[in-house]
């Protein structure tokens, strides 16, 4: 049964749509304490970037210095050369046998040919190479090369994204001053004017 | 005047909310794209200084065996070598192999250091992340209200129909059933029980609270 009649129908739209205003008055408020705490991350973010960059330069000056350290023992004439030959000969099969042994326990598939790879290895090393700490030395330029690209992927992203934050919130909606005509932007160092969206930006 | 937001100046509802979703999907888009692909991962420096990182050990002697270098600490031949003095034949090279170990030292020391903040840096990332999500939580359905809605109108919500009938459950009682619109999108039906009468002032308020706990499931699913 239709209980109601237009008028009451009106007034109880009315009534609905003070509550929805309400909900929407509640998620602005809810995206305003989140855009502040984008910020404030974003703050902290950039401190820690500082101090990121300036660990960054220390590691970078004591691989140089590394390096350089190695470059001039490389220049001596190698000595203690038989010992060290003779070392090495005994040293070879123990290697061999303990790393054969570690892959096929825990890295499982392909041993047979990894067998024949560690043996032309082997055979191609120096024992000069163990005695500088050669492999210790590579494995750190391979973390340097490796953390370099996780940081650049990092800041990538971040920059992409960032970059539509920032047409985001300076969206009179969030700077909160209908009349400005400038404002500030919490992601970049800059102040632009404010954006027109493009149609195309438009969901429809 | 129902209609909120004045403050904002000539700009409509439309015109104030329809571009955020997009955004802030784009911003989420951007950030999450790598965030758990490998490349995103950082490395894991445990194993320069001899730690059990087997997995990354496994990986060196499939690319080129130096992996197996690292095991030299279990061969008393091997760990000689490393041992062996060579003083007697020249004191400086000596020295500079002193001075090699040193900087070395320092360098997994500073390594390890900045791998501690890159992780710290990484966990950063991933707060603003997660703080994009939940601003496309909070927002989401404005956004997409106001992109269901054509043109001007005076009411967020618009009740079309009110009807009274019995229920069809195991217990028939009697029920309102509330037809509404919220800005354009479809007619939602909320049943209401005979208890919440049409006099109590929380009748609309839990019409509306249906209503929109409906819209927002259904934008979910």
């Amino acid at each position: 049964d239709q209980l109601v009649s237009d008028n009451e129908l009106q007034e109880m739209s009315t009534q609905g749509s003070k509550y929805i205003d309400r909900e929407i008055q509640n998620a602005v408020k809810g995206v305003q304490e989140i855009k502040t705490l984008i910020e404030k991350t974003n703050e902290e973010r950039k401190t820690l970037l500082s101090v990121l960059e300036e660990a960054k330069k220390n590691k970078e000056d004591a691989l140089n210095e590394t390096r350089d350290s190695e470059t001039k023992l490389k220049a001596f004439p190698e000595v203690c050369n038989e010992t060290m030959m003779a070392l090495w000969e005994e040293c070879k099969p123990c290697l061999k046998q303990t790393c054969m042994k570690f892959y096929a326990r825990v890295c499982r598939s392909g041993s047979g040919l990894v067998g024949r790879q560690l043996e032309e290895f082997l055979n191609q090393s120096s024992p000069f190479y163990f005695w500088i700490n050669g492999d210790r030395i590579d494995s750190l330029l391979e973390n340097d090369r490796q953390q370099s690209h996780v940081l650049d992927v990092m800041q990538d992203s971040f920059n992409r994204a960032t970059g539509i934050m920032d047409e985001l919130f300076q969206d009179r909606f969030f700077t909160h001053k209908p009349q400005d005509t400038f404002y500030h932007s919490p992601f970049s160092y800059f102040r632009r004017p404010p954006l027109h969206y493009a149609k195309s930006r438009l969901v429809r | 005047n129902i209609m909120p937001l004045s403050l904002y100046g000539p700009l409509n509802f439309q015109d104030m909310f329809q571009p955020f979703f997009e955004m802030i999907h784009q911003a989420q888009q951007a950030m999450d794209v790598h965030l758990h692909s490998p490349a995103y991962q950082t490395p894991n420096v445990e194993f320069i200084t001899g730690g059990p990182d087997d997995r990354a050990v496994c990986k060196e002697i499939r690319h080129n065996s130096t992996g197996c270098l690292r095991m030299k600490d279990q061969c008393a031949k091997c760990q000689e070598i490393l041992s062996v003095d060579c003083s007697a034949n020249n004191p400086s090279q000596n020295q500079l192999r002193q001075e090699l170990n040193d900087s070395l030292r320092l360098a997994e020391e500073l390594t390890k250091r900045y791998n501690e903040l890159l992780q710290s840096y990484q966990w950063k990332m991933l707060n603003t992340s997660s703080l994009l999500d939940q601003l496309n939580e909070q927002f989401n359905w404005v956004s997409q209200l106001a992109n269901l809605t054509q043109g001007p109108d005076q009411y967020y919500l618009r009740v079309s129909t009110v009807t009274s009938h019995t229920s069809e459950s195991e217990a028939p009682s009697r029920v309102t059933e509330v037809v509404v619109k919220l800005f354009d999108s479809d007619p939602i039906t909320i049943t209401i029980p005979e208890e919440v009468s049409r006099d109590n002032p929380k009748f609309m308020e839990t019409v509306a609270e249906k209503a929109l706990q409906e819209y927002r499931k259904k934008k979910r699913v």
